[in-house]
């Protein structure tokens, strides 16, 4: 699965999800990436990407509970990512990870795999990048 | 706020997975793909399209599960899923099983932004990509070896494990 976030000069944010889905597949399964609300969400004060095991993320309402813990909690995106997909998803025995950004321009990327092949840049900034959990990239939880 | 672009290229992947090729690769397509999405905040285009344009770079690539390097289904076959949300005004667009459609995340955008639906699959879905003139391509444009090669195991093992548990349910063995 890839997946994109991102916040423009006007401050509106936007996310897109696309993937393959799993490997050995059958019956026309469909995963969390096209379902909005559980692979991908965006409104005016959260912007969502997941890629992870699909059922859970769709059971979880994933990217949605993310936004709607920025919105309705006042958490930050490291706050509501982190409780979303390293404590709920993994309770109900699911693993993957997320991109999360908010309309004051946080960010994180949780995820709960021994990597996730993740990175970041501004419009004037370097780009960085990094895919194991060792290394470090701003964002990360 | 300063626009930015955040993206990821799937999860899971653990040291010792990929050979320094591999790596290499995907590390230079990650660099693209927020290349890409850069120039486009640069020159004060919207969100949407930094998205949609590194989302592009990222299916191109063969080191990732999307578009060309996508997995296979248990029939050999590969079947492509994604989907478009802006915040400003919630609207989205989203395709389900598409086998012909070289950018899907380009036809979740047409679904968003030329019909009045959500989300389309399958056949209807391509029927929509074909009228809107989307690229169409060959199955084989997203074949790899190393995502074959990973449903020949996935297979084998399978197999294996009907021969010593035939009782057990077809959905516990789907999801281990």
């Amino acid at each position: 699965t890839v997946g994109a976030v991102a916040i423009d000069a006007q401050g509106h944010l936007a996310a897109g999800t696309s993937t393959g889905g799993m490997t050995n597949k059958r019956w026309n399964r469909v995963g969390d990436s096209p379902v909005i609300g559980a692979g991908t969400w965006a409104d005016s004060r959260c912007a969502v990407s997941g890629t992870g095991w699909g059922e859970f993320y769709i059971r979880s309402a994933a990217a949605h509970n993310i936004c709607a813990r920025v919105a309705h909690r006042g958490e930050s995106a490291a706050q509501a990512g982190g409780k979303v997909i390293n404590e709920e998803i993994v309770a109900l025995g699911g693993d993957g990870g997320a991109l999360v950004m908010t309309a004051d321009g946080g960010y994180a990327f949780p995820f709960n795999t021994p990597g996730m092949y993740r990175g970041w840049v501004s419009v004037d900034g370097t780009p960085q990048v990094a895919i194991y959990a060792s290394e470090t990239l701003q964002g990360d939880v | 706020v300063t626009p930015q672009l955040i993206i990821h290229g799937g999860a899971g992947v653990a040291p010792g997975d990929l050979s320094a090729e591999e790596e290499r690769g995907a590390r230079a397509a990650l660099q693209e793909a927020l290349l890409r999405g850069q120039a486009i905040l640069k020159a004060g285009k919207s969100a949407q399209e930094a998205v949609v344009a590194a989302i592009v770079v990222l299916e191109d690539s063969p080191y990732f599960n999307a578009g060309r390097g996508a997995v296979f289904t248990h029939e050999g076959r590969n079947e492509l899923d994604a989907s478009l949300m802006l915040g400003n005004g919630q609207r989205a667009g989203a395709v389900a099983g598409v086998r012909r459609v070289k950018n899907p995340i380009t036809l979740a955008q047409a679904v968003m932004e030329q019909s009045p639906h959500v989300m389309l699959t399958g056949q209807g879905a391509e029927t929509f990509a074909k009228e809107k003139g989307l690229p169409l391509v060959e199955p084989d444009w997203f074949r790899t070896e190393k995502r074959w090669q990973q449903l020949q195991r996935r297979l084998a093992e399978e197999a294996g494990k009907q021969a010593a548990r035939s009782d057990e349910a077809e959905y516990r063995r789907y999801v281990g």
